[in-house]
């Protein structure tokens, strides 16, 4: 299902310009979605700087691209209202990149019935299907969990599945918005070639013996073990949960084998950053002492320290046990490096230790804040399913707290509550332009592989309520009084979100529950540099500035022409300035004495030249007339 | 408590029903064709 053709393909880092018709929460979404390319494929995105063709992103009516590189210097792509959720950027783009809509592959027919009585009339062509002389699926199977897949119900007519797939397995899988399918990315990475990714650096789930080229570091006390499971706890990896036999493997320090201070340290393989920034996720299990520790160290190598500099940047303590744990760290890193694992036996009796498994390394930014909730399915379509999170703080210190509506019976919700908080009085009110982004985790093992659920909202501190006030003003005047479970009281402002995040359906399915566990990643950023996006291209030939050393005076404008420099002069009404750097000044009135005084000098020179001439002719016909009276001879002198 | 404020009014609108509620009728839904296009 992509267009055959290399003219129609862009190059791997793609010209972009936010048009500033966007909405704010829009662009925030756009470069999000961007970050998901950065990391899953090798297609990047940059500020248009004057190339011969970008993509503009504007708020036109609805959400539509065109499919290809058109080659037509400003290629529009519309983000519209409501248009602002990742998945549906991640889809238009894929248009734009290249690719027709799953369902019109030349072999759908194999896979799904359409049921053309059940499409509303006008619009069965929407349905039509691509031959294999213009689309190339490019040898990937038929993908039912696409991006680019109409759900069941597109262009229906009634309530009755205008697709049904032959497999009925999928047919609440087609339509999906949640993030690219293993076979999109397949499939956009075979076209445009990519073998890396700018963002994604490492994965490793400990399945091979290998162990993702792992080290032992030596000057601890012990090595860490690679298991499969551990009597102690935990009884299976993380990865498969222990539900493949014979496989599911983890390394595990047995803080039991070693006293206390003992450590352990493990040490990735070598990793070399493009970007400065990085983001360590992975799941840890405690089953030893509760004051086991886990320290995070990278090991930074540079020329002249060929042994790497160890530098802790995270103690994890009180580490809960008997249970999967998911933690984050975030690295800044510019140079070739490790990361580097050290188990701590703490104080206190310990009969296991301290457990690893599906470390994932990127090179992208960490959540703020994880809501780990537990016994999760239980919540599911009961009415004890109004879930709110800890209090949690935002960078510029709004205190925020997370709804999830489970209790609907077929929908997941979820909202944005901004609350009462310790740096209320110091906040800017209402909220200006902080923008929270949801995540539901998929727990995929491999970060490339997870398909997780994610809705952004921010906080426009122009919006009103029916009854006139500021929707994100503060909690304490606009909220409503709330207590936490340790019954403080505090203010909770309304909620702002949707009751479509999730069906129930995609919610049990992929990995977003895993050991009864849910992870909601939450980060919310001040935007409001977004506020003007379109910016001016940076010319990308250089100029040569003949113009630096060269001066024009009298307000002469210095221009290069034909590799040639000069001044342009200023003139008015009536007068100007001349010269190669207009030093001399000109105007009408001297234009007149000019005429004037060359008349005058032309009349001088005529009558001079008049005179000259009458006296010469008057002096030769004086001459003339005196010989010839001197030659006359008189004849008679007599008169007669 | 008070209603919380739901951008989706309800309903989980795909790319191709906010379109048509705008009265578009685009190529495949969300495609523009720009005329060079065939099919």
């Amino acid at each position: 299902n992509s267009i055959i053709g290399e003219e129609y393909r862009w190059p791997h880092t793609i010209p972009y310009v936010l048009d500033n018709s966007l909405e704010m929460n829009a662009k925030g979404v756009i470069l999000n979605a961007f970050e998901r390319y950065r990391l899953k494929t090798c297609i990047d995105f940059k500020p248009w700087a004057g190339e011969a063709n970008y993509i503009s992103v504007f708020k036109g009516s609805g959400c539509w691209s065109s499919v290809g590189n058109r080659h037509m210097g400003k290629q529009e792509l519309s983000i519209g209202e409501n248009c602002d959720r990742i998945a549906t950027v991640q889809h238009e783009f894929l248009h734009a990149l290249g690719f027709w809509h799953e369902q019109s592959r030349s072999d759908r027919d194999d896979y799904v019935s359409i049921m053309w009585d059940r499409i509303q009339s006008g619009r069965e062509h929407n349905f039509d299907t691509y031959n294999d002389q213009v689309s190339d699926s490019l040898n990937v199977p038929y993908d039912y969990s696409s991006v680019m897949h109409y759900s069941k119900t597109a262009f229906q007519n009634g309530t009755e599945p205008t697709i049904v797939t032959r497999i009925s397995d999928f047919m609440d899988v087609i339509g999906q918005r949640m993030d690219f399918s293993d076979y999109d990315l397949l499939k956009l990475n075979r076209l445009y070639n990519c073998t890396t990714s700018l963002s994604f650096m490492d994965s490793c789930n400990f399945e091979l013996e290998n162990v993702c080229g792992m080290i032992q570091s030596s000057g601890d006390n012990a090595d860490w073990q690679w298991v499969s499971e551990v009597p102690r706890g935990p009884e299976s990896d993380h990865s498969s949960m222990g539900q493949c036999k014979g496989s599911g493997f983890f390394m595990h320090f047995n803080s039991s084998s070693v006293s206390v201070g003992g450590t352990a340290m493990l040490e990735s393989r070598t990793l070399y950053p493009k970007r400065g920034f990085q983001c360590l996720q992975f799941y840890l299990y405690s089953s030893g002492s509760e004051n086991d520790q886990l320290n995070v160290y990278t090991r930074e190598y540079s020329a002249d320290n060929v042994a790497g500099t160890l530098t802790l940047v995270e103690e994890i303590k009180e580490i809960p046990t008997g249970s999967w744990q998911l933690y984050h760290v975030t690295l800044k890193v510019t140079n070739k490096f490790r990361v580097v694992f050290e188990g701590v036996r703490g104080a206190g009796a310990s009969l296991g230790g301290l457990s690893i498994d599906d470390i994932n390394l990127s090179e992208t930014q960490c959540p703020h804040h994880i809501w780990h909730i537990k016994n999760f399915t239980q919540f599911i379509g009961s009415s004890s399913g109004t879930l709110y999170s800890p209090p949690f703080y935002s960078p510029k210190g709004y205190a925020f707290q997370i709804h999830l509506h489970l209790s609907d019976s077929t929908n997941a919700g979820i909202y944005f509550h901004l609350i009462s908080g310790a740096n209320d009085d110091q906040l800017q009110w209402p909220c200006p332009w902080q923008q929270a982004t949801m995540t539901l985790l998929d727990q995929n093992p491999d970060i490339r592989q997870r398909m997780s659920n994610q809705r952004s909202v921010t906080t426009d501190p122009f919006m009103t309520t029916d009854n006139g006030n500021y929707f994100w003003d503060r909690p304490s005047k606009v909220g409503e009084v709330a207590f936490f479970p340790n019954g403080t009281q505090f203010s909770r402002g309304r909620g702002f979100g949707t009751s479509a995040f999730i069906t129930h359906k995609r919610l049990k399915s992929r990995d977003f529950i895993k050991g009864d566990d849910v992870y909601i990643l939450l980060t919310v950023e001040d935007i409001s540099h977004l506020n003007s996006t379109a910016v001016e291209p940076i010319p990308t030939s250089t100029i040569n500035d003949f113009c630096v050393n060269f001066t024009c005076e009298n307000d002469g404008i210095c221009v290069v022409q034909n590799g040639r420099v000069g001044c342009r002069c200023p003139s008015g009404e009536d007068w100007w300035y001349v010269g190669e750097r207009c030093e001399r000044r000109g105007s009408t009135q001297d234009t007149i004495v000019i005429a004037v005084s060359s008349t005058a000098a032309m009349f001088v020179l005529m009558l001079i030249v008049t005179l000259v001439s009458v006296y010469c002719i008057r002096k030769k016909y004086r001459s003339k007339t005196s010989s010839n009276t001197a030659d006359m001879t008189l004849q008679n002198q007599h008169a007669f | 408590t008070r209603e919380n404020f739901d951008v989706d009014g309800g309903i989980d609108q795909d790319i191709f029903d906010i379109n048509e509620d705008l009265g578009l009728d685009l190529f495949e839904g969300d495609i523009r064709l720009d005329g060079v296009q065939e099919r």
